[in-house]
Protein backbone atom coordinates (compact mmCIF):
# COMPACT_ATOMS: atom_id res chain seq x y z
CA UNK A 1 0.00 0.00 0.00
CA UNK A 2 1.43 3.37 -1.13
CA UNK A 3 1.30 6.06 2.05
CA UNK A 4 0.70 9.23 1.18
CA UNK A 5 1.41 12.47 3.58
CA UNK A 6 0.91 15.89 3.19
CA UNK A 7 3.18 17.95 4.96
CA UNK A 8 0.96 21.22 5.63
CA UNK A 9 0.99 24.32 7.82
CA UNK A 10 -0.11 28.02 7.09
CA UNK A 11 2.83 29.10 8.60
CA UNK A 12 5.17 30.50 6.47
CA UNK A 13 9.25 29.49 6.79
CA UNK A 14 8.46 26.37 9.44
CA UNK A 15 10.53 23.87 7.42
CA UNK A 16 7.46 22.41 5.33
CA UNK A 17 9.58 22.08 2.09
CA UNK A 18 12.56 21.61 3.61
CA UNK A 19 11.28 18.14 5.37
CA UNK A 20 9.60 16.94 2.42
CA UNK A 21 12.86 17.19 0.56
CA UNK A 22 14.99 15.62 3.02
CA UNK A 23 12.46 13.23 4.42
CA UNK A 24 11.93 11.98 0.97
CA UNK A 25 15.17 11.60 -0.22
CA UNK A 26 16.15 9.79 3.24
CA UNK A 27 13.38 7.18 2.49
CA UNK A 28 14.63 6.77 -1.08
CA UNK A 29 17.74 6.26 -0.02
CA UNK A 30 16.28 3.04 2.11
CA UNK A 31 15.30 1.44 -0.46
CA UNK A 32 11.90 2.68 -0.80
CA UNK A 33 10.06 4.00 -3.77
CA UNK A 34 9.25 7.59 -3.30
CA UNK A 35 7.40 10.55 -5.04
CA UNK A 36 7.58 14.03 -3.90
CA UNK A 37 5.21 16.83 -4.89
CA UNK A 38 5.54 20.44 -5.07
CA UNK A 39 1.92 21.81 -4.61
CA UNK A 40 2.92 25.33 -4.29
CA UNK A 41 3.19 27.52 -6.70
CA UNK A 42 6.35 29.15 -5.06
CA UNK A 43 7.80 25.90 -6.23
CA UNK A 44 10.47 25.83 -3.97
CA UNK A 45 10.72 21.74 -3.59
CA UNK A 46 11.21 21.97 -7.61
CA UNK A 47 13.89 24.79 -6.92
CA UNK A 48 15.27 22.67 -3.98
CA UNK A 49 16.47 19.92 -6.65
CA UNK A 50 17.86 22.07 -8.70
CA UNK A 51 15.19 22.44 -11.54
CA UNK A 52 14.08 25.19 -13.62
CA UNK A 53 10.36 26.06 -12.51
CA UNK A 54 10.19 27.88 -16.00
CA UNK A 55 11.58 25.23 -17.96
CA UNK A 56 9.22 24.05 -20.68
CA UNK A 57 7.66 20.73 -18.87
CA UNK A 58 4.33 19.50 -17.79
CA UNK A 59 4.04 20.27 -13.62
CA UNK A 60 1.49 18.89 -11.41
CA UNK A 61 -0.88 21.80 -13.16
CA UNK A 62 -1.35 19.79 -16.24
CA UNK A 63 -1.92 16.82 -14.06
CA UNK A 64 -4.68 18.11 -12.40
CA UNK A 65 -5.88 19.45 -15.82
CA UNK A 66 -5.31 15.59 -17.28
CA UNK A 67 -5.38 13.20 -14.29
CA UNK A 68 -5.07 10.03 -16.51
CA UNK A 69 -1.77 11.85 -18.22
CA UNK A 70 0.00 12.51 -14.88
CA UNK A 71 2.56 9.98 -15.49
CA UNK A 72 4.10 12.37 -18.05
CA UNK A 73 4.66 15.20 -15.00
CA UNK A 74 6.65 13.02 -13.20
CA UNK A 75 10.78 13.74 -13.12
CA UNK A 76 13.28 10.98 -12.05
CA UNK A 77 15.46 12.96 -9.42
CA UNK A 78 17.75 9.60 -8.09
CA UNK A 79 17.08 6.23 -7.73
CA UNK A 80 13.75 5.55 -6.33
CA UNK A 81 13.28 9.13 -5.86
CA UNK A 82 11.03 11.08 -8.51
CA UNK A 83 8.66 14.31 -8.25
CA UNK A 84 6.06 15.82 -9.84
CA UNK A 85 7.40 19.97 -9.80
CA UNK A 86 5.28 23.53 -10.01
CA UNK A 87 5.36 26.21 -11.15
CA UNK A 88 3.76 29.65 -10.53
CA UNK A 89 0.98 28.44 -13.04
CA UNK A 90 -0.43 26.86 -10.35
CA UNK A 91 -1.48 29.62 -8.61
CA UNK A 92 -4.10 29.92 -11.72
CA UNK A 93 -5.55 26.31 -9.93
CA UNK A 94 -7.48 27.98 -7.60
CA UNK A 95 -9.90 30.15 -9.69
CA UNK A 96 -9.43 27.34 -12.50
CA UNK A 97 -11.87 24.80 -10.22
CA UNK A 98 -13.79 27.38 -8.21
CA UNK A 99 -16.81 26.13 -9.78
CA UNK A 100 -15.95 22.59 -10.38
CA UNK A 101 -17.98 20.08 -8.26
CA UNK A 102 -14.84 18.00 -7.38
CA UNK A 103 -12.55 20.90 -6.65
CA UNK A 104 -11.68 19.70 -3.27
CA UNK A 105 -10.40 16.12 -4.81
CA UNK A 106 -8.64 17.47 -7.97
CA UNK A 107 -5.36 16.45 -6.38
CA UNK A 108 -6.55 13.51 -5.12
CA UNK A 109 -7.81 12.20 -9.00
CA UNK A 110 -4.19 12.85 -9.60
CA UNK A 111 -2.54 10.69 -7.04
CA UNK A 112 -5.01 7.53 -8.43
CA UNK A 113 -2.69 7.29 -11.23
CA UNK A 114 0.15 7.09 -9.91
CA UNK A 115 1.13 3.28 -8.64
CA UNK A 116 3.71 1.54 -7.44
CA UNK A 117 5.28 4.18 -4.68
CA UNK A 118 5.48 3.26 -1.51
CA UNK A 119 5.86 7.04 -0.42
CA UNK A 120 4.15 10.07 -1.80
CA UNK A 121 4.88 13.56 -0.13
CA UNK A 122 3.18 16.43 -1.01
CA UNK A 123 4.37 19.98 -0.40
CA UNK A 124 1.83 22.84 0.46
CA UNK A 125 2.25 26.38 0.50
CA UNK A 126 2.06 28.90 3.30
CA UNK A 127 -2.07 28.90 3.40
CA UNK A 128 -5.62 27.83 4.31
CA UNK A 129 -6.99 27.59 1.25
CA UNK A 130 -7.67 25.35 -1.94
CA UNK A 131 -4.29 24.09 -2.14
CA UNK A 132 -3.89 22.99 1.66
CA UNK A 133 -7.61 21.60 1.79
CA UNK A 134 -7.06 19.74 -2.24
CA UNK A 135 -3.52 17.98 -0.50
CA UNK A 136 -5.20 17.21 2.60
CA UNK A 137 -8.25 15.46 0.64
CA UNK A 138 -5.63 13.63 -1.28
CA UNK A 139 -3.34 11.85 1.47
CA UNK A 140 -3.83 9.47 3.94
CA UNK A 141 -1.63 11.12 6.50
CA UNK A 142 -1.02 14.45 7.92
CA UNK A 143 2.35 15.64 8.85
CA UNK A 144 2.78 18.80 10.19
CA UNK A 145 6.08 20.83 10.51
CA UNK A 146 6.40 23.20 13.86
CA UNK A 147 8.29 25.47 14.16
CA UNK A 148 9.49 26.19 18.03
CA UNK A 149 8.32 29.78 17.66
CA UNK A 150 5.13 31.71 19.21
CA UNK A 151 3.38 32.44 15.99
CA UNK A 152 3.93 29.16 14.34
CA UNK A 153 2.95 27.20 17.68
CA UNK A 154 -0.42 29.77 17.88
CA UNK A 155 -1.72 28.44 13.94
CA UNK A 156 -2.09 24.56 15.48
CA UNK A 157 -5.44 25.81 16.41
CA UNK A 158 -6.50 26.65 13.09
CA UNK A 159 -5.00 23.73 11.46
CA UNK A 160 -6.17 21.01 13.55
CA UNK A 161 -9.35 22.67 12.85
CA UNK A 162 -9.15 22.46 8.98
CA UNK A 163 -7.38 18.69 9.32
CA UNK A 164 -10.55 17.79 11.09
CA UNK A 165 -13.39 19.67 8.83
CA UNK A 166 -11.39 18.03 5.66
CA UNK A 167 -12.23 14.70 7.34
CA UNK A 168 -15.54 15.05 6.30
CA UNK A 169 -14.62 14.30 2.75
CA UNK A 170 -11.94 12.29 3.40
CA UNK A 171 -12.06 9.82 6.30
CA UNK A 172 -9.27 8.08 6.00
CA UNK A 173 -7.14 11.01 6.70
CA UNK A 174 -4.94 10.31 10.10
CA UNK A 175 -2.60 12.93 11.66
CA UNK A 176 1.05 11.14 11.16
CA UNK A 177 2.15 13.76 13.74
CA UNK A 178 4.06 16.97 14.30
CA UNK A 179 7.59 17.39 13.93
CA UNK A 180 9.64 20.17 15.63
CA UNK A 181 11.86 22.24 13.43
CA UNK A 182 14.22 24.90 13.51
CA UNK A 183 15.35 23.94 17.28
CA UNK A 184 17.99 25.44 19.17
CA UNK A 185 18.74 24.27 22.58
CA UNK A 186 20.81 27.21 23.44
CA UNK A 187 17.54 29.28 23.61
CA UNK A 188 14.43 29.16 26.15
CA UNK A 189 11.95 30.12 23.54
CA UNK A 190 12.76 26.42 22.16
CA UNK A 191 12.20 24.44 25.46
CA UNK A 192 8.94 27.01 26.28
CA UNK A 193 7.52 25.63 22.78
CA UNK A 194 8.31 21.90 22.90
CA UNK A 195 7.02 21.97 26.63
CA UNK A 196 3.59 23.73 25.16
CA UNK A 197 3.58 20.97 22.30
CA UNK A 198 4.41 18.31 24.21
CA UNK A 199 2.07 19.09 26.37
CA UNK A 200 -0.51 19.52 24.33
CA UNK A 201 0.05 17.00 21.37
CA UNK A 202 1.62 14.19 23.52
CA UNK A 203 2.71 11.19 21.18
CA UNK A 204 1.79 12.90 18.40
CA UNK A 205 4.85 15.19 18.57
CA UNK A 206 7.85 12.92 17.11
CA UNK A 207 10.95 12.24 19.26
CA UNK A 208 12.73 13.67 16.25
CA UNK A 209 13.79 16.89 16.91
CA UNK A 210 15.21 19.05 13.88
CA UNK A 211 17.93 21.25 14.47
CA UNK A 212 18.55 24.71 13.14
CA UNK A 213 21.73 23.86 10.56
CA UNK A 214 22.68 26.10 8.17
CA UNK A 215 23.87 23.05 6.24
CA UNK A 216 19.97 22.46 5.58
CA UNK A 217 19.72 25.96 4.40
CA UNK A 218 22.86 25.42 1.96
CA UNK A 219 21.71 22.41 0.43
CA UNK A 220 19.28 23.82 -1.83
CA UNK A 221 21.30 25.90 -3.11
CA UNK A 222 23.30 23.19 -4.86
CA UNK A 223 19.84 21.52 -5.97
CA UNK A 224 20.44 18.26 -3.36
CA UNK A 225 19.53 17.25 0.57
CA UNK A 226 21.49 18.13 3.11
CA UNK A 227 22.14 14.47 3.46
CA UNK A 228 24.02 14.38 0.07
CA UNK A 229 25.05 17.59 0.71
CA UNK A 230 26.95 16.75 3.95
CA UNK A 231 25.62 13.96 5.69
CA UNK A 232 27.70 13.62 8.44
CA UNK A 233 25.78 17.69 9.36
CA UNK A 234 23.44 17.71 12.40
CA UNK A 235 20.69 18.27 10.00
CA UNK A 236 21.53 15.50 7.62
CA UNK A 237 21.76 12.74 11.09
CA UNK A 238 18.01 14.49 11.95
CA UNK A 239 16.45 14.09 8.93
CA UNK A 240 17.71 10.28 8.97
CA UNK A 241 15.98 9.52 12.02
CA UNK A 242 12.92 11.77 11.33
CA UNK A 243 12.58 9.52 8.24
CA UNK A 244 13.24 5.89 10.20
CA UNK A 245 10.47 7.68 12.75
CA UNK A 246 7.79 8.33 9.79
CA UNK A 247 8.62 4.32 8.78
CA UNK A 248 8.00 3.24 12.07
CA UNK A 249 5.07 5.39 12.76
CA UNK A 250 2.92 4.20 9.89
CA UNK A 251 -0.12 3.18 10.28
CA UNK A 252 -0.85 -0.80 11.74
CA UNK A 253 -2.21 -2.02 8.08
CA UNK B 1 2.10 63.70 4.15
CA UNK B 2 1.55 60.26 5.11
CA UNK B 3 3.92 58.04 4.24
CA UNK B 4 2.35 54.67 3.37
CA UNK B 5 4.92 51.59 3.30
CA UNK B 6 3.25 47.99 2.28
CA UNK B 7 5.79 44.85 3.77
CA UNK B 8 5.50 42.43 1.41
CA UNK B 9 7.60 38.64 0.45
CA UNK B 10 5.57 36.01 -0.66
CA UNK B 11 8.09 33.62 0.57
CA UNK B 12 6.93 32.13 3.80
CA UNK B 13 9.14 33.32 7.50
CA UNK B 14 10.87 36.10 5.96
CA UNK B 15 10.40 38.75 8.92
CA UNK B 16 7.40 40.64 7.91
CA UNK B 17 5.53 40.70 11.02
CA UNK B 18 7.94 41.59 13.00
CA UNK B 19 9.79 44.16 10.69
CA UNK B 20 6.15 45.79 10.90
CA UNK B 21 5.53 45.26 14.78
CA UNK B 22 9.45 46.65 15.15
CA UNK B 23 10.10 49.86 13.40
CA UNK B 24 6.63 50.40 13.52
CA UNK B 25 7.07 50.69 17.73
CA UNK B 26 10.51 52.70 16.99
CA UNK B 27 9.01 54.93 14.58
CA UNK B 28 6.53 55.92 17.32
CA UNK B 29 9.00 55.98 19.48
CA UNK B 30 10.65 58.70 17.75
CA UNK B 31 7.12 60.77 18.25
CA UNK B 32 6.22 59.84 14.48
CA UNK B 33 1.81 59.07 14.58
CA UNK B 34 2.00 55.54 13.07
CA UNK B 35 -0.78 53.16 12.45
CA UNK B 36 0.10 49.71 11.55
CA UNK B 37 -2.73 46.94 9.62
CA UNK B 38 -2.66 43.51 9.92
CA UNK B 39 -3.57 42.45 6.70
CA UNK B 40 -2.67 38.92 7.16
CA UNK B 41 -5.81 36.66 8.01
CA UNK B 42 -3.25 34.86 10.07
CA UNK B 43 -3.27 38.06 12.61
CA UNK B 44 0.13 37.34 13.65
CA UNK B 45 1.22 41.02 14.00
CA UNK B 46 -2.59 41.35 16.07
CA UNK B 47 -1.30 38.00 17.93
CA UNK B 48 2.12 39.84 18.38
CA UNK B 49 1.07 42.87 20.14
CA UNK B 50 -0.92 40.77 22.78
CA UNK B 51 -4.47 40.82 21.49
CA UNK B 52 -6.98 38.06 20.82
CA UNK B 53 -8.17 37.61 17.19
CA UNK B 54 -11.37 36.63 17.99
CA UNK B 55 -12.44 39.19 20.56
CA UNK B 56 -15.12 41.08 19.60
CA UNK B 57 -14.11 43.98 17.91
CA UNK B 58 -14.16 45.54 14.45
CA UNK B 59 -10.63 44.32 12.01
CA UNK B 60 -9.54 45.61 8.72
CA UNK B 61 -12.52 43.38 7.00
CA UNK B 62 -15.28 45.46 8.66
CA UNK B 63 -13.11 48.18 7.25
CA UNK B 64 -12.82 47.27 4.15
CA UNK B 65 -16.54 46.42 3.76
CA UNK B 66 -17.15 49.93 5.06
CA UNK B 67 -14.38 52.30 4.49
CA UNK B 68 -16.04 55.46 5.74
CA UNK B 69 -16.21 53.34 9.20
CA UNK B 70 -12.52 52.18 9.46
CA UNK B 71 -12.11 54.69 12.40
CA UNK B 72 -13.90 52.28 14.48
CA UNK B 73 -11.24 49.32 13.63
CA UNK B 74 -8.48 51.81 15.13
CA UNK B 75 -6.91 49.83 18.35
CA UNK B 76 -4.30 51.77 20.37
CA UNK B 77 -1.30 50.34 21.53
CA UNK B 78 1.05 52.84 22.60
CA UNK B 79 1.81 56.72 22.70
CA UNK B 80 1.66 57.35 18.63
CA UNK B 81 1.03 53.87 17.82
CA UNK B 82 -2.52 52.39 16.74
CA UNK B 83 -3.07 48.99 14.82
CA UNK B 84 -6.03 47.87 12.74
CA UNK B 85 -6.41 44.45 13.79
CA UNK B 86 -7.15 41.16 11.66
CA UNK B 87 -8.93 38.04 12.23
CA UNK B 88 -9.32 34.35 9.90
CA UNK B 89 -12.51 36.03 8.53
CA UNK B 90 -10.05 38.33 6.35
CA UNK B 91 -9.36 35.67 4.34
CA UNK B 92 -13.21 35.49 3.16
CA UNK B 93 -12.44 39.20 1.80
CA UNK B 94 -10.54 37.63 -1.23
CA UNK B 95 -13.98 35.96 -2.50
CA UNK B 96 -16.41 38.53 -1.13
CA UNK B 97 -14.58 41.18 -3.84
CA UNK B 98 -14.23 38.89 -6.53
CA UNK B 99 -16.50 40.18 -8.85
CA UNK B 100 -16.26 44.07 -7.34
CA UNK B 101 -15.03 46.46 -9.80
CA UNK B 102 -12.88 48.42 -7.29
CA UNK B 103 -11.94 44.43 -6.04
CA UNK B 104 -8.04 45.57 -6.15
CA UNK B 105 -8.69 49.14 -4.52
CA UNK B 106 -10.73 47.94 -1.27
CA UNK B 107 -7.86 48.17 1.19
CA UNK B 108 -6.67 51.69 -0.52
CA UNK B 109 -10.57 53.01 0.48
CA UNK B 110 -10.04 53.09 3.50
CA UNK B 111 -6.70 54.38 3.61
CA UNK B 112 -8.12 57.61 2.39
CA UNK B 113 -10.22 57.75 5.24
CA UNK B 114 -7.13 57.85 8.35
CA UNK B 115 -6.03 60.65 8.06
CA UNK B 116 -3.31 62.57 10.71
CA UNK B 117 -0.67 59.91 10.69
CA UNK B 118 3.40 60.67 9.92
CA UNK B 119 3.26 56.62 8.24
CA UNK B 120 0.91 53.76 7.80
CA UNK B 121 2.53 50.42 7.78
CA UNK B 122 0.77 47.10 6.53
CA UNK B 123 1.71 43.65 7.28
CA UNK B 124 1.01 41.37 4.50
CA UNK B 125 0.22 37.51 3.99
CA UNK B 126 3.24 34.89 2.56
CA UNK B 127 0.90 34.73 -0.86
CA UNK B 128 1.37 37.00 -4.00
CA UNK B 129 -2.55 36.98 -4.77
CA UNK B 130 -5.69 39.53 -3.83
CA UNK B 131 -4.46 40.74 -0.26
CA UNK B 132 -0.46 41.48 -1.71
CA UNK B 133 -2.30 43.27 -4.93
CA UNK B 134 -4.56 45.57 -2.56
CA UNK B 135 -1.48 46.04 0.04
CA UNK B 136 0.62 47.34 -3.16
CA UNK B 137 -2.04 49.50 -4.86
CA UNK B 138 -2.98 51.20 -1.32
CA UNK B 139 0.66 52.64 -0.74
CA UNK B 140 3.01 54.83 -1.81
CA UNK B 141 5.81 52.73 -0.60
CA UNK B 142 6.63 49.02 -0.94
CA UNK B 143 9.48 47.49 1.32
CA UNK B 144 10.74 44.36 1.01
CA UNK B 145 12.39 41.45 3.88
CA UNK B 146 14.77 39.36 2.42
CA UNK B 147 15.64 36.69 4.68
CA UNK B 148 19.40 35.95 3.12
CA UNK B 149 18.52 32.68 2.24
CA UNK B 150 18.29 31.19 -1.10
CA UNK B 151 14.50 30.35 -1.34
CA UNK B 152 13.42 33.92 -0.04
CA UNK B 153 16.48 35.46 -2.80
CA UNK B 154 14.63 33.53 -5.93
CA UNK B 155 11.24 34.81 -4.68
CA UNK B 156 12.53 38.22 -5.30
CA UNK B 157 12.23 38.09 -9.47
CA UNK B 158 8.69 37.31 -9.34
CA UNK B 159 7.91 39.92 -6.52
CA UNK B 160 9.67 42.35 -8.01
CA UNK B 161 7.39 41.67 -11.27
CA UNK B 162 4.47 42.32 -9.14
CA UNK B 163 5.43 45.86 -7.89
CA UNK B 164 5.86 46.80 -11.35
CA UNK B 165 2.52 44.93 -12.77
CA UNK B 166 0.57 47.00 -9.45
CA UNK B 167 2.40 50.30 -10.97
CA UNK B 168 -0.23 50.16 -13.50
CA UNK B 169 -3.14 50.76 -11.32
CA UNK B 170 -1.30 53.15 -9.06
CA UNK B 171 1.84 54.79 -10.63
CA UNK B 172 2.65 56.23 -7.20
CA UNK B 173 4.23 53.08 -5.94
CA UNK B 174 8.38 53.46 -5.38
CA UNK B 175 10.80 50.71 -4.12
CA UNK B 176 11.49 52.30 -0.55
CA UNK B 177 14.07 49.51 -0.38
CA UNK B 178 15.33 45.75 0.62
CA UNK B 179 16.13 44.39 4.26
CA UNK B 180 17.75 41.68 4.63
CA UNK B 181 16.61 40.04 8.26
CA UNK B 182 17.89 36.90 9.58
CA UNK B 183 21.28 37.92 9.29
CA UNK B 184 24.28 35.59 10.56
CA UNK B 185 27.70 36.84 10.27
CA UNK B 186 28.88 33.21 11.18
CA UNK B 187 27.83 31.38 8.18
CA UNK B 188 28.41 31.83 5.06
CA UNK B 189 25.14 31.35 3.34
CA UNK B 190 24.38 35.15 4.55
CA UNK B 191 27.30 36.56 2.87
CA UNK B 192 26.56 34.33 -0.35
CA UNK B 193 23.11 35.84 -0.70
CA UNK B 194 23.92 39.60 0.65
CA UNK B 195 26.47 39.84 -2.04
CA UNK B 196 24.05 38.41 -4.30
CA UNK B 197 21.29 41.13 -3.27
CA UNK B 198 23.60 43.89 -3.22
CA UNK B 199 25.01 42.80 -6.67
CA UNK B 200 21.71 42.82 -8.44
CA UNK B 201 19.47 45.63 -6.26
CA UNK B 202 22.83 47.88 -5.35
CA UNK B 203 21.57 50.77 -3.27
CA UNK B 204 17.84 49.76 -2.40
CA UNK B 205 19.05 47.12 0.11
CA UNK B 206 19.58 48.73 3.04
CA UNK B 207 22.43 49.50 4.83
CA UNK B 208 20.86 48.57 8.41
CA UNK B 209 20.86 44.30 8.73
CA UNK B 210 18.48 42.52 11.14
CA UNK B 211 20.37 40.11 12.80
CA UNK B 212 19.29 36.35 13.80
CA UNK B 213 18.52 37.40 17.32
CA UNK B 214 16.21 35.12 19.81
CA UNK B 215 14.78 38.31 21.26
CA UNK B 216 13.12 38.87 17.97
CA UNK B 217 11.10 36.09 18.74
CA UNK B 218 10.45 36.09 22.29
CA UNK B 219 8.80 39.68 22.31
CA UNK B 220 5.80 38.57 20.54
CA UNK B 221 4.87 35.79 23.05
CA UNK B 222 4.52 38.92 25.45
CA UNK B 223 2.83 40.94 23.46
CA UNK B 224 5.49 43.49 22.57
CA UNK B 225 8.07 45.06 20.33
CA UNK B 226 11.59 43.55 20.66
CA UNK B 227 12.94 47.38 21.73
CA UNK B 228 10.36 47.60 25.11
CA UNK B 229 11.03 43.57 25.96
CA UNK B 230 15.05 44.50 25.83
CA UNK B 231 16.19 47.69 24.24
CA UNK B 232 19.96 46.54 24.85
CA UNK B 233 19.76 43.37 22.80
CA UNK B 234 21.21 43.24 18.98
CA UNK B 235 17.68 42.91 17.76
CA UNK B 236 16.25 46.22 19.30
CA UNK B 237 19.14 48.29 18.61
CA UNK B 238 19.46 46.95 14.71
CA UNK B 239 15.51 48.00 14.34
CA UNK B 240 16.48 50.83 16.01
CA UNK B 241 18.60 51.72 13.29
CA UNK B 242 16.69 50.67 10.01
CA UNK B 243 13.69 52.70 11.41
CA UNK B 244 16.19 55.75 11.11
CA UNK B 245 17.00 54.59 7.94
CA UNK B 246 13.28 53.78 6.81
CA UNK B 247 13.33 57.86 7.83
CA UNK B 248 16.39 59.35 6.20
CA UNK B 249 15.12 57.15 2.52
CA UNK B 250 11.87 58.65 2.50
CA UNK B 251 10.86 60.17 -1.13
CA UNK B 252 12.02 63.82 -0.98
CA UNK B 253 8.93 65.36 -0.99
N1 LIG C 1 16.47 23.20 10.43
C1 LIG C 1 16.82 24.24 9.69
N2 LIG C 1 17.92 24.94 10.01
C2 LIG C 1 18.29 26.02 9.27
N3 LIG C 1 17.62 26.48 8.22
C3 LIG C 1 16.52 25.83 7.86
C4 LIG C 1 16.05 24.68 8.55
N4 LIG C 1 14.93 24.23 7.95
C5 LIG C 1 14.69 25.07 6.93
N5 LIG C 1 15.65 26.02 6.86
C6 LIG C 1 15.70 27.17 5.95
O1 LIG C 1 14.72 28.10 6.42
C7 LIG C 1 13.95 28.60 5.33
C8 LIG C 1 12.51 28.16 5.51
O2 LIG C 1 12.38 26.77 5.33
P1 LIG C 1 11.39 26.20 4.21
O3 LIG C 1 11.47 27.05 2.99
O4 LIG C 1 11.66 24.75 4.09
O5 LIG C 1 10.01 26.44 4.95
P2 LIG C 1 8.53 26.39 4.34
O6 LIG C 1 7.63 26.14 5.47
O7 LIG C 1 8.51 25.47 3.19
O8 LIG C 1 8.36 27.92 3.81
P3 LIG C 1 7.09 28.47 2.97
O9 LIG C 1 6.05 28.72 4.01
O10 LIG C 1 7.60 29.75 2.35
O11 LIG C 1 6.73 27.44 1.97
C9 LIG C 1 14.61 28.07 4.06
O12 LIG C 1 15.52 29.04 3.59
C10 LIG C 1 15.32 26.81 4.52
O13 LIG C 1 16.46 26.53 3.77
N1 LIG D 1 15.81 38.54 13.18
C1 LIG D 1 15.19 37.51 13.75
N2 LIG D 1 15.85 36.69 14.57
C2 LIG D 1 15.23 35.63 15.13
N3 LIG D 1 13.93 35.31 14.92
C3 LIG D 1 13.23 36.09 14.11
C4 LIG D 1 13.79 37.24 13.48
N4 LIG D 1 12.82 37.85 12.76
C5 LIG D 1 11.71 37.10 12.91
N5 LIG D 1 11.94 36.06 13.73
C6 LIG D 1 11.02 34.98 14.08
O1 LIG D 1 10.95 34.13 12.94
C7 LIG D 1 9.59 33.77 12.67
C8 LIG D 1 9.21 34.33 11.30
O2 LIG D 1 9.12 35.74 11.34
P1 LIG D 1 7.77 36.49 10.96
O3 LIG D 1 6.62 35.74 11.48
O4 LIG D 1 7.92 37.90 11.34
O5 LIG D 1 7.86 36.34 9.38
P2 LIG D 1 6.71 36.58 8.31
O6 LIG D 1 7.39 36.87 7.04
O7 LIG D 1 5.75 37.58 8.84
O8 LIG D 1 6.00 35.12 8.27
P3 LIG D 1 4.67 34.75 7.44
O9 LIG D 1 5.16 34.55 6.04
O10 LIG D 1 4.17 33.47 8.08
O11 LIG D 1 3.73 35.89 7.60
C9 LIG D 1 8.77 34.33 13.82
O12 LIG D 1 8.61 33.32 14.77
C10 LIG D 1 9.62 35.46 14.35
O13 LIG D 1 9.41 35.69 15.71
MG1 LIG E 1 7.81 25.83 1.21
MG1 LIG F 1 3.65 37.43 8.98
Amino acid sequence: MTRTIAVVSQKGGVGKTSLVQNVGAELASLGKRVLLIDFDPQSNLTLGWGLDPNADRPTIYQAMLNPPGALSSVVNLRPNLDLIPANLDLAGAELAFINAIDRNNKLRKVLQHLLGYNFILIDGPPSLGFFTVNALAAVNEALIPLQVQAYAYKALDQLLAIIGQVREINPELWMLGVALTMYDRRNALTGTVEDMARQRLGESVFKTVIPVNVRIAEAPLDGTSVGEYEATSKGAVAYVQLAQEVMERGRAE
